[in-house]
């Protein structure tokens, strides 16, 4: 009866593996990224692949920004300052998220601000 | 999160994480979900990270982001990182670095950086321990021989705890969420005691992946924040993820 209040504790699952039913979604696809080709063009094949999805994603956090400063003063902030970030971010990070972005067609700035997440998010 | 390290009698070391990402970020009404979780779904990949047309490592990412949260280096080792929230967070970090002071690390890429260059556990510790870091976290390692197996909680600054496996101790797996071990997690927050209960439970003598997926899949450590599930063992460097849902009734973290 726990399962059905908060926080929805349940006896432990067994016999979940393979996954199948509601609690899985699908698979996980494979992409294989070349150490050894420049950092400009390792992530050529994959980025082309998903950019829908990345522009989606970038779309979704960009709206979140306007509705936390509706002035559009946020984005623009980081369209313009971090994008000057990215030439001071260790090799090979910084070449690569500026390929990603070129290939992506996405604001250099809002690309940035995707890989530094997790730093801009313990804020 | 919730990241794992286990040993199993036979001393074969498994790892295994749920990824949660997305609070307070814009909750989905209607379809009773967080909008930013539910967008990354489609961006997890595996990668299979090659260096003379051979795997030197693999990891489970989101595309377009080039650092790593969950990697496995073949034989080696095994790294996932899981938030810790502190009040000197990564805000102080990113105005060290835009006012030039550089010389901490970014999170994601320290981790890639340590599955790229480290070639044993111990150097692997080393570097996440040692590393000045831009933001506070906890570093979940899994090592080849038994015993290996650690949480690492880090301030920006440096480390300030290291648990162990400890066999002797009946420490056979290692399980972090998001707060320090040696405190309570929050109550409203409390995935630890699930996980825990049903790690006791399933016994070290049956640990498998396929077990550590029945733990990740019991809720509350499956919750509506859980965008995928990655199991992995050093042995072979196995790694296979799944992107993740968590059907109502179902906590939102």
């Amino acid at each position: 009866s726990t399962q059905f209040i908060p926080p929805y504790t349940e006896e432990c699952r067994t016999e979940m593996y393979p996954p199948a039913g509601p609690t899985f979604r699908s698979a996980v696809s494979w992409y294989t990224v070349d150490l050894d080709s420049p950092p400009s063009d390792r992530w050529t094949a994959l980025i082309t692949d998903k950019k829908n999805d990345l522009l989606v994603v970038i779309k979704a956090i960009r709206d979140f920004a306007n509705a936390l400063v509706p002035s559009g003063r946020l984005v623009e902030l980081v369209d313009i300052s971090l994008p000057l970030m990215v030439e001071t971010l260790p090799k090979p990070y910084g070449e690569e998220i500026k390929a990603i972005a070129a290939v992506a067609g996405l604001p250099l700035g809002e690309v940035v601000l995707y890989n530094i997440f997790y730093e801009v998010f313990t804020v | 999160c919730t990241s794992v390290v286990a040993e199993d009698d036979e001393g074969n070391l498994f790892h295994a994480r749920n990824l949660d990402f997305g609070i307070f970020m814009g909750w989905d009404v209607k379809n009773k979900s967080w909008i930013i979780s539910e967008k990354l779904k489609p961006l997890v990949i595996n990668l299979n990270f090659k260096r003379n047309n051979q795997t030197l490592f693999k990891s489970t990412n989101f595309a377009g982001y080039v650092g790593l949260l969950t990697g496995v280096k073949p034989n080696l080792f095994t790294l996932t990182m899981n938030e810790r929230f502190n009040l000197d967070g990564g805000f102080v970090g990113i105005l060290e670095w835009i006012f030039g002071k550089r010389d901490g690390m970014w999170m994601g890429f320290l981790m890639r950086s340590v599955l790229e260059n480290a070639n044993s556990y111990k150097e692997a510790q080393t570097l996440l321990v040692q590393t000045k870091l831009l933001a506070p976290a906890y570093f979940i390692l899994g090592g080849n021989q038994t015993g290996q197996g650690c949480i690492i909680t880090r301030s920006r600054l440096h480390s300030i705890d290291v648990l162990e496996l400890d066999l002797k101790l009946g420490r056979w797996y290692v399980l972090e969420t998001n707060y320090d071990h040696w405190n309570e997690p929050l109550f409203l927050d409390d995935r630890r005691t699930s996980a825990m209960k049903c790690m006791n439970q399933t016994t070290q003598t049956n640990i498998t992946p396929k077990t550590m997926y029945d733990v990740l899949s019991t809720k509350p450590v499956l919750n509506k924040l859980t965008v995928y599930t990655t199991l992995m063992q050093v042995s072979g460097g196995k790694l296979e993820s799944f992107i993740r849902d968590c059907p109502n009734p179902c906590m939102p973290w």
